[in-house]
């Protein structure tokens, strides 16, 4: 499970 | 990646196809303010990052969608509360929160505000169309227009998941996000009905009622 820290997407 | 753009583009057509019906019909019969509400809660949770987003695009479409949402509320609630039926809008949206708030508290990625908060968002979007599609089930039909406000919303997070399949292939260093695509999917399947009329009613131009 990846921390979801990129918050790249909208 | 076209996916995602095409993706948000759905999404920016969606809020511009209901503020045409709003303005064009001066009327917001048969859309629920309840729905609305949330999305505007979706928008102000998940966008507490504007001030510092890198990327342009991001911040032009988090300005769009957060003004666009409060510009459709005014309306709603001011310029043509008349036309608004609260008693179409009866779904509980208590349960939504609730949704929402639980699975933000158990499992967020890290338990700051804005992680919590984003989570928080994620739940509260896979299941902030339900009144809207409630009061559908209720009213039974539904004019052209908010059908395919209801089709273009539910197909910009349709496009993400095709999105996050690409980036999770072409990106090496890409994570999956896994709150955001359990309840992308989530949100996906909920509008699979409502899809599925869309899909044989309107495309042959017929007038969108449920079966």
């Amino acid at each position: 499970v990846a921390d979801g820290g990129s918050k790249d997407e909208l | 990646n076209i996916f995602r753009v095409l993706g948000d583009f759905s999404h920016l057509a969606s809020i511009f196809i209901l503020l045409h019906k709003i303005q064009q019909l001066k009327s917001c019969s048969g859309i629920s303010f309840k729905s609305q509400v949330l999305y505007m809660l979706v928008y102000i949770t998940r966008y507490l990052d504007l001030p510092w987003t890198s990327s342009p695009y991001n911040f032009i479409f988090k300005v769009l969608f957060i003004s666009s949402e409060l510009y459709i509320i005014y309306l709603m609630a001011r310029a043509y509360k008349p036309t608004n039926d609260p008693n179409l809008d009866t779904f509980h949206v208590e349960f939504l929160l609730g949704f929402a708030g639980l699975l933000a508290l158990l499992f967020p990625y890290k338990y700051t505000i804005l992680e919590v908060f984003w989570a928080f968002s994620i739940w509260l979007e896979s299941v902030a169309i339900l009144p809207q599609l409630f009061m559908l089930q209720r009213t039974g039909e539904a004019e052209a227009m908010t059908a395919h406000y209801i089709a273009a919303l539910g197909m910009y997070r349709a496009l993400y998941i095709p999105n996050w399949i690409y980036r999770y292939f072409s990106e090496p260093t890409h994570k999956v996000d896994t709150i955001a695509v359990t309840a992308g999917i989530l949100q996906t399947i909920l509008y699979s009905d409502f899809f599925w009329i869309y899909y044989t009613k309107v495309m042959r131009g017929e007038k969108f009622k449920l079966p």
